[in-house]
């Protein structure tokens, strides 16, 4: 990478770009095929479409959310990357298949609470650690 | 309620099969920390008005959830991750006639605490009408956990919590319960009896009814019930799939 880079005019085939390019630096915040780059999706989790709400009194559902995306080179603040996370992305693009991109994962999770009778009519009320994805970013 | 709107379905779903819904619920569960799907009894159609001990629990989820954005935090609250309520199975009185010291007794079924958790705080929820007899006066109430009955003299009592109010007083009286805790985590097959005494300024036995102190008989949103604090003493053990 440290080669003086050498003005070429790009060849008209349809091959694959060198696993030596930068992918991302001049894109729009996607990946390098046009995928989104790591952040938290949307997802619900239904106690109501479980068939549940006989036993659970609240919530009827919550947000837990996931983590998906390209954690492509070059990995931007937004991405909330590790440094071995920055270091696996750069030994990628050496040796694309040998060492995969880093991955795109929970960075921050919060704890959600469930109030539900058990079999004994008794009410409970329970704290479930690390169920909801607060942020996302590339590990 | 919900954690937030349910958001719109923006792509086509699958249905699940009966197997693929029954392997999914299990999943969920285990990461619930439960064997298996509680069955709750369906409530008799007379049974239905609300409950005291739900209705305070749903409270207690309210302000957990509000806490959960940053709101004020509650008393205990904070350091559980798991409240029980218990409603008592059992209720027994002596205030027959004008033998004393009069008292009321309440025994509660332990077997669902779960193991592996400690008690951060353990309170006696009893609804207190104001009362005329004796008008305007100081009433001490205490609360003592049966430690052993005898059959051929007084049970041995353990003292929990005195709390002192005015007879004309009304609301909830919460008592502290937590020092039972240590005693009935060893026992879990064993109820839990606890006994309240009523005395006035002048140390005088009375009728915890006649302090108008509401049991069994009361309407269900006024009837009384424990709560109890947990927190897990260590991380659950995930069963193996």
């Amino acid at each position: 990478a440290a080669r003086p880079l050498k003005r070429r005019q790009p060849k008209k085939t349809n091959e694959l770009p060198h696993p030596n390019k930068l992918p991302g630096i001049f894109d729009d915040g996607h990946g390098s095929r046009g995928r989104e780059v790591c952040r938290r999706h949307e997802l619900y989790v239904s106690f109501r479409d479980l068939g549940w709400l006989d036993w659970v009194i609240a919530p009827q559902g919550y947000s837990a959310y996931y983590c998906e995306g390209e954690c492509a080179f070059p990995l931007d603040s937004c991405m909330n990357a590790t440094n071995h996370a920055i270091l696996q992305s750069l030994v990628h693009l050496m040796k694309p298949d040998v060492v995969p991109k880093a991955c795109c994962a929970p960075t921050k999770l919060s704890a959600t609470s469930v109030l539900y009778y058990d079999s004994s009519n008794n009410v409970i009320l329970r704290k479930h650690r690390n169920m909801v994805v607060k942020a996302c970013g590339c590990h | 309620g919900g954690h937030g709107p349910r958001p719109p379905h923006t792509c086509p779903q699958r249905r699940l099969g009966a197997r693929e819904r029954r392997d999914m619920q299990r999943e969920i569960l285990a990461v619930l920390g439960l064997p298996g799907r509680p069955r709750p009894r369906a409530q008799p159609a007379a049974a239905r008005q609300p409950a005291s001990a739900p209705l305070f629990m749903l409270d207690l989820y309210h302000a957990m959830t509000d806490d959960d954005d940053g709101g004020p935090p509650q008393a205990h609250l904070g350091r559980a991750d798991l409240v029980m309520s218990f409603v008592n199975m059992v209720e027994r009185d002596r205030t027959l006639g004008y033998q004393e010291p009069h008292w009321k007794e309440f025994h509660f079924d332990l077997t669902q605490i779960p193991a592996g958790e400690a008690v951060t705080a353990a309170e006696f929820r009893i609804y207190k009408e104001p009362s005329t007899h004796p008008l305007n006066t100081t009433l001490h109430i205490s609360m003592f956990e049966v430690v052993q009955e005898h059959s051929n003299r007084e049970s041995d009592l353990f003292f929990l919590d005195l709390q002192t109010l005015r007879s004309g007083d009304e609301g909830w009286l919460v008592l502290d319960i937590t020092a039972a805790s240590d005693r009935w985590l060893l026992n879990h097959h064993k109820d839990l009896g606890l006994r309240l005494y009523v005395e006035t300024a002048d140390g005088h036995s009375m009728d915890p009814g006649l302090a108008g102190l509401l049991g069994r008989q009361a309407p269900r949103s006024r009837q009384p019930f424990m709560v109890t604090f947990f927190r897990a003493s260590q991380s659950p053990v995930r069963a193996p799939r």
